[in-house]
């Protein structure tokens, strides 16, 4: 373990709580007899959270840990597997079934078929792998779904009038944590001999590449301090 | 082994 992936978990671990958090208000919220103006603003205007790129995050953890009761690794490794799966189905849960939670979610604008995503990474996956085993290539297939899972939420970013900062700071967390990892690579390429994982690295790479033009518009709305706004 | 370096990342 070295800093640059300690840093990566933590800032991934954040998205997730962020995320969290953002449900818990949207739920305390409407709980409220009387909504009070910021819950009225959050329970009228969409959370612009997007389903799709849940329950994209919800299958890369499902077939990316799935040694997590046949391999252990570290009582920290396997605590985090937990707590990704869990938090990412429960938060796909939340958004399809929790009575209070749905109402935020605007499916007429969420609309990318996700579906388009994991058909070609399943097939690549198929295609290039390290070795051809069923645990491999499911998990191979986990690098390139997550590469290309946040493009649902990107898109829909580009159609929310108004993103609130909480789903803003989810997205920078959710690139930054990739970018730390990239780093981490780097890092072990330089200090353990063998090191090599092209098809880790340039995943990892393409996911990175992807945040860029939201790291732009993010950075310049917090230098400017303005509401962050993404171009349609 | 190998095996196991590679998958020590989440």
């Amino acid at each position: 373990m070295n800093i640059f992936r300690l840093a990566g978990d933590m800032t991934h671990l954040m998205s997730v709580l962020v995320l969290l958090l953002k449900i818990h208000t949207i739920k305390s919220c409407a709980g409220k007899s009387y909504p009070c103006s910021l819950c009225f603003i959050l329970l009228e205007s969409s959370s612009g959270i997007s389903l799709k790129t849940q329950e994209l995050y919800a299958l890369v953890f499902a077939t990316r840990y799935l040694d997590i009761f046949t391999d252990f690794i570290s009582v920290y490794n396997t605590i985090m597997k937990l707590i990704f799966l869990g938090s990412s189905f429960s938060i796909v849960w939340y958004i399809r079934r929790h009575k209070i939670v749905r109402r935020s979610y605007d499916k007429d604008q969420d609309t990318f078929r996700h579906f388009f995503l994991v058909l070609p990474c399943l097939l690549l996956a198929l295609i290039i792998n390290e070795k051809f085993t069923f645990k491999e290539v499911l998990w191979t297939f986990s690098l390139y779904l997550e590469a290309v899972a946040i493009l649902p939420q990107l898109i829909l970013l580009q159609r929310t009038r108004n993103i609130d900062n909480l789903t803003g700071q989810y997205v920078f967390l959710l690139g930054a944590y990739r970018a730390l990892y990239i780093l981490n690579w780097i890092y072990r390429y330089f200090t353990e001999p063998h090191y090599v994982h092209w098809i880790t690295w340039i995943s990892g790479l393409v996911q990175t590449l992807l945040y860029a033009d939201f790291f732009y518009y993010y950075f310049s709305s917090l230098k400017n301090n303005v509401k962050l706004k993404l171009p349609a | 082994d190998e095996e196991q370096v590679m998958k020590d990342e989440l």
